[in-house]
């Protein structure tokens, strides 16, 4: 994937049996940010795989003011990234409990 | 370790705690 400067990776072991996971997500590179992030914390959440899409979450990070909202687009992606490579893996690790 | 909870409009719950220093990229 490519380097967007945010990290985000699994905040819990995958399974492959919830659609709901845990993910941390936090700024590695400020400089590829084009707002200045609230801090150097790693944001946990939880994303529901079915339900819920990267823009939804990132959006609602640029409201709760971790990010600037003109850097919705790179957290999103950062996001779409990691969830893809989970949904990739759980494609060929656990086929028959999907 | 200190934890701050971030509660969105919507429901969503976000938890911040600080990222271990090995985990951030010299600049």
């Amino acid at each position: 994937a490519e380097d967007t400067g945010v990290r985000v990776e699994l905040a819990e072991e995958d399974h492959g049996r919830k659609s709901s996971i845990a993910l941390r997500l936090w700024v590695e590179d400020p400089k590829k940010l084009k707002g200045k992030p609230k801090d150097n914390g790693a944001i946990e959440f939880t994303f529901d795989l079915e339900k819920e899409t990267p823009d939804d979450v990132a959006q609602e990070m640029i409201e709760s003011g971790f990010f600037h909202e003109s850097d919705v687009k790179i957290v999103a992606k950062s996001i779409r990234d990691r969830v893809a490579l989970i949904q990739w893996r759980r494609e060929r690790i656990w086929p028959i409990v999907q | 370790s200190s934890l701050t909870q971030v509660v969105h409009s919507a429901g969503r719950r976000f938890i911040v705690s600080p990222v271990p220093e090995s985990r951030l990229r010299e600049s």
